[in-house]
């Protein structure tokens, strides 16, 4: 799954989410790429998040409308990130997920769980993307 | 922080020509929906780890279905297709979604059918290579699977997809991946 940020020039913001979903599934079955909140939120006012990871149990927890929502209440993006995994993995501790978390300002954090996470960033005048590994919580 | 624009994305490697189409768009005053729209569609066409796009993860018929969702910060505006068929760019269908409809969310064949009326093609996104992984899967009994008390038995049982019209020949080259564990 890929989920994806971006902030324009002027401050717009935008996400998107695209994905096959999980190999060997019930036909038939969706998981929470497509689902608002889940596989990827953005407020203009606030910022932005993208998601992957176990589909099934993520769309019942919208990890990426809860970080965003962290946001809004002052939390910092990697502070909305790791709250927003935790409360998925004390109820499923074996949930392998990976979000990213940007302010509309353009701070950027991101958490995991249960796996090796990356993300990747660029921005400004980078002429290439940064890629950042994040360890599991 | 960072300084504008601005993109993020998840996973690296090979994910990161989401991130550069999205940046490269930017750079050149697209707006962020437009970036945003881009960098899932590289990802799409490239198919990143071949968790994304056409020609991974097939269900236990060994067919391919997409999902996408795209969403303007602005507008709180939204668009989403899931378990989208025969129908490779997604993430562009979701942008009609958001863009020609009062909706959210369309879904597997009524999904297609939206797609088909806004000029997207319709082509098998089965590939040898995703049929090769749903066979040794059939040949593995049908391990690992999302049934609950599923004996191998049933396995058997489930016969393939075939595409209700000839496959066309993808002259695209095979990428062979190592599929992760199964997940979104």
């Amino acid at each position: 799954t890929v989920s994806v940020i971006t902030i324009s020039e002027r401050g717009q913001m935008a996400a998107a989410t695209s994905t096959n979903g999980a190999a060997h599934k019930v036909p038939g079955r969706v998981g929470d790429g497509p689902i608002v909140g889940s596989g990827s939120y953005v407020d203009g006012e606030v910022g932005g998040c993208g998601a992957t990871g176990d589909g099934d149990l993520m769309m019942r927890f919208l990890p990426c409308y809860q970080a965003v929502e962290n946001m809004r209440r002052g939390m910092s993006p990697s502070i909305a990130a790791e709250d927003a995994v935790r409360r998925m993995l004390r109820r499923f501790p074996l949930i392998q997920a990976g979000l990213v978390v940007v302010d509309k300002n353009g701070n950027f954090g991101a958490a995991a769980s249960n796996w090796v996470f990356t993300y990747s960033w660029r921005s400004g005048s980078m002429s290439n993307p940064e890629v950042v590994t994040v360890q599991p919580i | 922080c960072a300084t504008l624009p601005f993109v993020i994305n998840t996973w690296g490697g090979p994910f990161t020509v989401t991130t550069d189409a999205a940046f490269v768009a930017l750079k050149s005053s697209a707006t962020a929906l437009d970036a945003a729209e881009a960098g899932a569609s590289a990802c799409e066409v490239s198919q990143c780890d071949g968790t994304v796009g056409y020609g991974g993860s097939p269900d236990e018929r060994c067919e391919t279905t997409l999902d996408a969702l795209i969403m303007d910060g602005t507008t709180m505006n939204a668009g989403a297709v899931a378990g989208l068929r025969r129908v490779k760019n997604a993430i562009g269908v979701a942008r009609r979604v958001l863009e020609d409809t009062q909706h959210t969310l369309l879904v597997g064949d009524h999904a297609t059918a939206f797609a088909l009326e806004k000029g997207f093609l319709e082509v098998d996104l089965a590939t040898d290579e995703s049929r090769s992984i749903c066979y040794a899967w059939k040949e593995n009994n049908c391990q690992p699977n999302f049934r609950v008390g599923f004996g191998s038995e049933s396995c058997p049982s489930i016969e393939s997809y075939t595409p209700d019209f000839p496959p066309i020949k993808h002259n695209t080259p095979i990428i062979t991946h190592s599929f992760p564990q199964s997940h979104d």
